[in-house]
């Protein structure tokens, strides 16, 4: 790695950011969210914190331009010079320029905005080009998915700021799972405004009706507050709240935020405090009700009274035939439940109580 | 004999490149001076890339030179 002459950094950890205009390539939030993973990406692994301002001068402004746009530093269209950011410092200092002239995109068909803004944002905190081919600061583009840090970017920024007291040690660009592995397993599976997301280890898929492939993402990208590994996940689109388990600790999200009062024990719904982990979740539009699978056994949860219902836990293997007594994940569409587990997906009528089809796990995954 | 024009159009995209990203001097100088410079600071972009450090024009620098790339400058400010 290496840093810009004099080592510039910025003085104080607490660094302010403004997004000064947008992209038409994108939509406005998926430009916020580019934005915001990649300056989390630097966070995880340092002691630096990142408030975005709306108005005013902010250490590091973001904005999209075409050939000469301001700072006598042109782009050159289409292709060549993608962007660029300027290092710690007064005035233009950390500023952080787009070629508007590219295609973004936030997938890989054209050139990725949040790779693009990870490797500029490295800049824009005093990192300067690295010469090694398997860094985000290398200075030629390459599209990958998973965490973007290499341990050279690691060493490099650190070297700077230190690391993150606040956090394990992150690992460097950790094997993203691969969809398509016959063996693959999901930890869980919820809805999100539209969007399906499905969980496994430290990463998560998004699967959008409109987008012919699942975008993989890092989950501590997109919620950094949240472990790195999700054990249940259930959306209740009426409260439109997605509510995520790990261990005896819940979250539950509007959108892409936290609500406040989380996280909360999961024995707050009123599940035994023997219960150590949920396995799985999912919310029964038509009857109002949260399916709460732990171990071979299931809860109840009737989400207008916030209150367990009677008479549970059950068996899964006698209230659902012809499934596994366990599930790693279970999803609600239409009347039909598709449950998880290890490798199999079994498709169940929830009406009339019994498996319609059983597939791959990963079909769901184009797979 | 004359450049053929893609080697004259790849010397032209080189010169551009490295005026941006190597600090290549631009304006009026003599021939040699230029063209020792232009060697010079193309060594210096094949030694970063790792490149074979040929000082000279050859296709696997005129490809890493073509690809999309951030346009903060390798070296220096």
């Amino acid at each position: 790695y290496n840093h810009f002459p004099r080592h510039l950094k910025w003085q104080n950890n607490n660094i302010t950011f403004r997004i000064l205009n947008y992209t038409p390539d994108l939509k406005k939030a998926d430009v916020d969210r580019a934005i915001r993973n990649a300056l989390n990406v630097w966070a995880d692994v340092t002691p630096l914190t990142f408030k975005k301002l709306h108005e005013g001068i902010a250490d590091i402004m973001i904005s999209f331009g075409s050939r000469e746009h301001g700072d006598y530093n042109p782009f050159d269209g289409p292709n060549g010079l993608l962007a660029h950011a300027y290092p710690p410092g007064a005035g233009i200092g950390g500023d952080t320029h787009f070629d508007e002239d590219e295609q973004w995109t936030k997938d890989s068909s054209a050139y990725n905005l949040f790779i693009v803004a990870a490797h500029e944002l490295g800049h824009a905190l005093g990192m300067s080009h690295s010469s090694d081919a398997g860094a985000l600061m290398y200075p030629v583009y390459s599209y990958t998915t998973g965490f973007p840090l290499s341990e050279d970017d690691i060493e490099g920024i650190q070297a700077l700021y230190g690391a993150n007291p606040n956090s394990k040690k992150v690992k460097p660009r950790p094997v993203a799972p691969s969809k398509c592995d016959p063996d693959l397993s999901f930890d869980a599976v919820t809805e999100l405004r539209g969007e399906t997301i499905v969980f496994k280890d430290s990463f998560y898929w998004r699967l959008h009706p409109q987008m012919p492939e699942p975008e993989q993402t890092l989950i501590k990208s997109t919620w950094p507050f949240f472990p790195k590994k999700v054990d249940a996940a259930y959306e209740n689109p009426e409260k439109d709240r997605v509510y995520m388990f790990s261990g005896i600790k819940m979250w539950a999200l509007n959108g892409y935020d936290l609500v406040d009062g989380y996280p909360k024990y999961i024995h707050k719904l009123g599940l035994p405090k023997s219960v150590r982990k949920v396995d799985a979740a999912v919310y029964i539009k038509d009857t109002g009700k949260t399916l709460l699978f732990t171990d071979e056994e299931y809860w109840s949860y009737d989400e207008s009274t916030g209150t367990m219902d009677r008479g549970y836990p059950r068996s899964i293997e006698e209230d659902f035939p012809g499934m596994d007594d366990e599930v790693d994940a279970v999803a609600y569409h239409y009347g039909q439940l598709y449950f998880f587990h290890e490798h199999i997906q079994y498709e169940y009528s929830y009406a009339s109580r019994k498996v319609l089809r059983i597939q791959r796990t990963n079909s769901i995954l184009n797979c | 004999l004359p450049l053929q024009s893609t080697e004259k159009d790849n010397r032209l995209f080189a010169e551009k490149y490295l005026h941006r990203l190597y600090g290549l001097p631009a304006g009026l100088q003599g021939r040699l001076q230029k063209s020792d410079t232009f060697q010079t600071k193309l060594k210096e972009m094949q030694k970063f890339f790792k490149l074979k450090v040929t000082g000279t024009l050859d296709d696997s620098t005129v490809e890493l030179m073509k690809q999309a790339r951030c346009g903060v400058p390798d070296i220096g400010e």
